[in-house]
């Protein structure tokens, strides 16, 4: 079962100036880092279950913690897979997803099964692939996209794919 | 695309590279780059045929330790430069274009610690700068407290806004308190305010705002310009309690963020930045699975 009063025990703790402002020694600070990380696990379980219980299907659902710097290893591996979008504003949004993912060619489709544009750039100062497609996501509310690798196309075929000569 | 550093360019003026213009664009902004440093240097509001000469760039405040006025140094409490002029990071930035139908962005690679990527996607009405500065070095003994900083020609008077938790505007001018006769005696560290959400300015017709993702130092030194602070590395201990410098230990942190700039009409700035901020405090959570469960409900 999920639990969220770890977390709100460590963002509790979080109120002190010291952490608020960074006005700590390094180990506290690192201890502040350390509380705020235990308590997103029992908080994911938490948010897995409503998604489960909401969306009407149990998923092993992940939570990847590093897509600021395009790390997630199932979007980066898996041939295909779903993506929930939960937008918390109380108005409709579209939102740019970025997923790091690897040398392929994804098929995106909406929650109705409608094939949406989609995009595969390098990601800055790397060499990782990031997909990207615009959700459109309800207030207060979330919508499921799911990913499917094209079998067969690699991101190479596609860019290095020699140009017909052009006729002399 | 390698650039060469201004420094050679400007030595010898006939060799000037064809100003082939880098641009970004959607419906609704165009921003322009320098074809010779990579940096920013133009934004366009296509709705309102709006276009403001903002120069973007880091740099960074040599941290005091202490001089002939005061020994106070910069440190985890106090935010004090050794000088007034802060350094550049980089004069130039080696640039790189993607151009989808999805996405346009420039990545600019400023130094081994900082780079950027301006990015637009459709719809958007902001320009959004996503800065990635650290490990900040202090090989050369020098504390390092970066900003990003923009300049424009706009005629602000010595004003600049920024924000309380979001909610409330409040107006900041220059070298003065509203409630006591100010003795400024901190030129730079004086004059900075804590930006939760955002900082702009304005000369009346034209806003220029700057929306952060989390909360930062910020100020504007000099009519039409705004900096806020990134990142900081320090070596010596503020005197204040903490007793011991802003120092991580090992190679130090990367920290990476984002900054949203929207430029407007003075009178309809306000929706657009509110809306903006809600939307970036708010932000939309991903959540993935492999699919293919087992119904939550056994019918």
């Amino acid at each position: 079962s999920g639990d969220s009063v770890p977390l709100n025990e460590a963002m509790a703790v979080l109120q002190h100036h010291d952490a608020v402002s960074g006005t700590s020694k390094q180990h506290v600070a690192n201890d502040y880092a350390r509380q705020l990380a235990a308590g997103w696990g029992p908080c994911e379980i938490l948010l897995s279950n409503a998604l489960a219980r909401f969306s009407g299907s149990k998923e092993e659902f992940v939570f990847c913690r590093s897509l600021n710097i395009s790390l997630c290893p199932l979007s980066q591996t898996a041939k295909s897979f779903q993506v929930t979008i939960y937008n918390p504003l109380g108005r409709k949004v579209d939102w740019m997803v970025r997923l790091p993912v690897s040398k392929h060619i994804f098929l995106v489709k909406d929650p109705s099964g409608t094939v949406v544009p989609s995009d595969v750039v390098v990601a800055p100062s790397s060499d990782r692939q990031e997909l990207l497609f615009s959700a459109s996501v309800p207030a207060l509310g979330f919508s499921v996209y799911s990913v499917t690798q094209v079998p067969g196309q690699s991101l190479q075929a596609l860019i290095y794919q020699p140009r017909a000569q052009k006729s002399s | 695309s390698r650039i060469k550093p201004l420094s050679r360019i400007k030595s010898s003026p006939r060799i000037r590279p064809p100003s082939h213009i880098l641009t970004i664009q959607n419906e609704h902004i165009w921003a322009r780059f320098d074809s010779d440093t990579g940096l920013l240097v133009e934004i366009k509001n296509l709705d309102q045929d709006l276009l403001l000469p903002v120069r973007q760039a880091f740099y960074w405040y040599n941290a005091s330790i202490g001089n002939s006025l005061s020994t106070q140094a910069s440190g985890a409490y106090i935010f004090r430069p050794n000088q007034q002029e802060p350094l550049l990071v980089s004069h130039w930035a080696q640039t790189r274009l993607v151009k989808t139908a999805l996405v346009q962005e420039v990545h600019q690679n400023f130094s081994a610690w900082c780079s950027q990527v301006v990015r637009l996607y459709p719809g958007q009405r902001h320009l959004e700068l996503e800065w990635t500065v650290g490990p900040i070095p202090v090989g050369d003994n020098w504390g390092k407290e970066v900003i990003s900083r923009f300049d424009t020609p706009l005629e602000t008077k010595g004003l600049f806004f920024t924000d309380s938790n979001g909610r409330e505007i409040l107006e900041r001018r220059r070298n003065y308190r509203p409630t006591w006769e100010l003795n400024q005696t901190e030129p730079v560290a004086g004059n900075y305010y804590p930006v939760n959400s955002r900082i702009y300015i304005t000369d009346g017709n034209v806003q220029l705002t700057v929306l952060t993702d989390r909360s930062q130092g910020g100020s504007s030194l000099r009519d039409g310009s705004v900096e806020l602070m990134v990142h900081r590395r320090l070596l010596r201990d503020d005197e204040r309690g903490v007793g011991e410098p802003l120092l991580e230990e090992g190679l130090g942190l990367w920290v990476r963020g984002r900054h949203l700039v929207l430029l407007d009409k003075a009178r309809t700035a306000a929706v657009g930045h509110r809306l903006q901020a809600e939307k970036e405090l708010l932000a939309p959570q991903v959540v993935l699975a492999l699919g293919g469960g087992i119904p939550y409900h056994p019918k």
